[in-house]
C-alpha cells in the first residue's frame, strides 16, 4: 500500500521542506514512484521543485475545499518518478476556512485515499504550526518524520509535538505512528551535539516496551544531514540538491539517508 | 512615546526570536528600559530570557484573552533595564478563541496603550504566520523590523510580507512603517550574499520617492548578524548572547546593531 509520510515540526525553519523535497527526490532517483504535496502556504516544497505557485492550475487548497476536485489533475510530473501536488498563497486562507467545518482534519486523507494506486510514497510537507493544515497531514499519514537540530530547546519542542501526535493517534488516526527523527543542519562539532543526539535516543530507548506509544519503533535516523550550503541555495534554483549540486556533501547525505529509509520500508 | 517594534517574519526560523532577545538585551544594557512580549505560542523567547513558560503567573495569551487584566503584573524583570510579557502553550488556542471575535486584532494595542509610561522600547516576537498574533503585533506596533537570511527564496517571502503591512496600514493601523531588514545567520561568503543583498537594498531605495509606501524609508541594517553557534547555544540555557559568551561574533553583533538603531531612533 503506499506509504504516506508527514514531514512535521512545529519550529520554524528547523529543514521540513528541505528534507521533504531531497528525501522524496532520493526515493524517486531509485526509481520509486513518489508524490509530494505542499501543504505550506508559503509553498517552499513548490518553489524548491522548479515549480511557481501562480502557474499551478489546480493545488492542494482546491483538493481541501472541494471534495469532488480531481487529484491525478491537481498533481504535476517534476520528473521521472516525482510528482508535486503545488502549495498556492490561497491555502493561508484554508486555515479559516476549514475551522468551522465538520470533518476538516479529513480531507487529505480522503484526497490521498483516491491516488493509492498512482504511488509508492507521499511526502507531506507541513507548515511550522499544530493548525488545520497541519492536523490534515497529521490524519492523512500513516507515519511522522521530524525534522530537527541537535540543540537542548529544540528537544523542548518535541515534547509538545509528540503529545499532537498521541491527540491524533487516538482521536483521529489510530495508525499513525512517528518512525524517527532527521538531524537536520548537523554540527558534529558544536559543543552539546553529541549530548543532545544521546538525550533523544535515550528517549525513544525507553519507549521500546511500550506498546502504546506512537514513538515505539521511532529513532534518530542515520545519516545525519550535515550543514551544507549547497542545501540552502538550490530552492532559489528550482532545484533538487541532486540537479544544483550532485557531488555537494548535502547530496551524499540526503542520498544515504533515502537509501537507508528504503532498506527499512521494504523490509516492513 | 514608547518605540513599539515588530520583528515580524511568516517564514520559520529565520531569527525572529534570536533577534527580538538580543536586540531587546543589546538596548537594555545602555541602560534604557525595554520590554519583550513574547507572541509566539512556542514561547522561546521567554525560554532564551531565562523563564518557565509553565512558571509563569500571567502571560500575553491571559492580556489577550481578557481586556481587564493588568499587563504590569504580567510583566517579569529578567534583568536591570530589561522585563519580559511571557508566553505560555495556551496562546496556541488563542488564534482559535480570538477568531470569532471583532476586535480580535486589537488586543495587544489596547495592553501597550496602557505601558505608555514604563518603558522606552517595546520588542515584540512574532511567530511565523500571518495569523491573529502576528496581526496583533502589526497593529499594536508603529515600526516592523525584519529578521531574514540573505536567500533568493527569502526575497520572494519579502513581497507577501511587506503586501500584509501594506494591507495593515491600509485598514487597521496607519502608523505602522517598515524600519528594514536584519541580517541574520549571514554568510558573506556564499555565492549568492553580495547579490541578494543588493536586490534589497535597490528594492528599498526605489521605494525612497513613494510617499505611501510603508517601506519608504527602510533599509538593511549594519552588521549584518554573522552565524555563530554560540547564539544557537544560549538559549537551551536561557541566557542572551551577553551573558552566554559576551566575547563571541554574535555579541558583537548584536551589540553593534542595537548601538546603531539607538542613534537613530534617538536622532528621530
Ligand atoms: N543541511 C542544511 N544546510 C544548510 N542550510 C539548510 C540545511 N537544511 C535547510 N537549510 C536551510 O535552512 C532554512 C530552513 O530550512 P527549511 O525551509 O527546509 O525549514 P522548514 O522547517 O521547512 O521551515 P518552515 O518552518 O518555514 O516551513 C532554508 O533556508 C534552507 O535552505
Ligand atoms: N546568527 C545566528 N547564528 C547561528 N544560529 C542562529 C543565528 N540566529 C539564529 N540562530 C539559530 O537558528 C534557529 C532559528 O532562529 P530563531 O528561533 O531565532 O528563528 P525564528 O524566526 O524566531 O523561528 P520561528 O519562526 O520558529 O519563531 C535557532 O536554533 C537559533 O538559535
Ligand atoms: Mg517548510
Ligand atoms: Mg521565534
Amino acid at each position: 500500500p503506499m506509504r504516506r509520510i508527514a514531514l512535521m515540526n512545529q519550529k520554524g525553519g528547523v529543514g521540513k521542506t528541505t528534507t521533504t523535497v531531497n528525501l522524496a527526490a532520493a526515493i524517486a532517483r531509485q526509481g520509486r514512484s513518489t508524490l509530494v504535496v505542499d501543504l505550506d502556504p508559503q509553498a517552499h516544497a513548490t518553489l524548491h521543485l522548479g515549480v511557481d505557485p501562480d502557474d499551478a492550475h489546480a493545488s492542494a487548497y482546491d483538493l481541501l475545499m472541494d471534495g469532488s476536485a480531481d487529484p491525478t489533475d491537481a498533481a504535476l510530473e517534476v520528473s521521472e518518478h516525482l510528482h508535486l501536488i503545488p502549495s498556492e498563497t490561497d491555502l493561508a486562507g484554508a486555515e479559516s476556512e476549514l475551522a468551522s467545518q465538520n470533518d476538516r482534519h479529513h480531507r487529505l486523507d480522503r484526497v490521498l485515499g483516491r491516488l493509492e494506486e498512482c504511488y509508492e510514497f507521499v511526502f507531506l510537507d507541513c507548515p511550522p504550526s499544530l493548525g488545520a493544515l497541519t492536523m490534515n497531514g497529521l490524519v492523512a499519514a500513516r507515519e511522522v518524520i521530524i525534522p530537527m537540530q541537535a540543540h537542548f530547546l529544540a528537544l523542548q519542542g518535541l515534547g509538545k509535538l509528540l503529545e499532537t501526535v498521541q491527540l491524533v493517534r487516538t482521536g483521529l488516526n489510530p495508525k499513525l505512528r512517528v518512525s524517527g527523527v532527521v538531524l537536520c543542519m548537523h554540527d558534529a562539532q558544536a559543543t552539546h551535539t553529541r549530548e543532545v543526539v544521546a538525550d533523544m535516543e535515550s528517549f525513544f530507548e525507553s519507549a521500546r516496551a511500550d506498546v502504546e506509544s506512537p514513538w515505539r519503533f521511532a529513532r534518530v535516523f542515520r545519516p545525519p544531514i550535515r550543514r551544507n550550503i549547497k542545501l540552502a541555495e538550490g530552492p532559489s534554483f528550482g532545484q533538487t540538491i541532486f540537479d544544483y549540486a550532485p557531488d555537494a556533501a548535502g547530496a551524499k547525505d540526503y542520498e544515504a539517508l533515502g537509501a537507508g529509509l528504503l532498506r527499512e520500508w521494504d523490509r516492513l
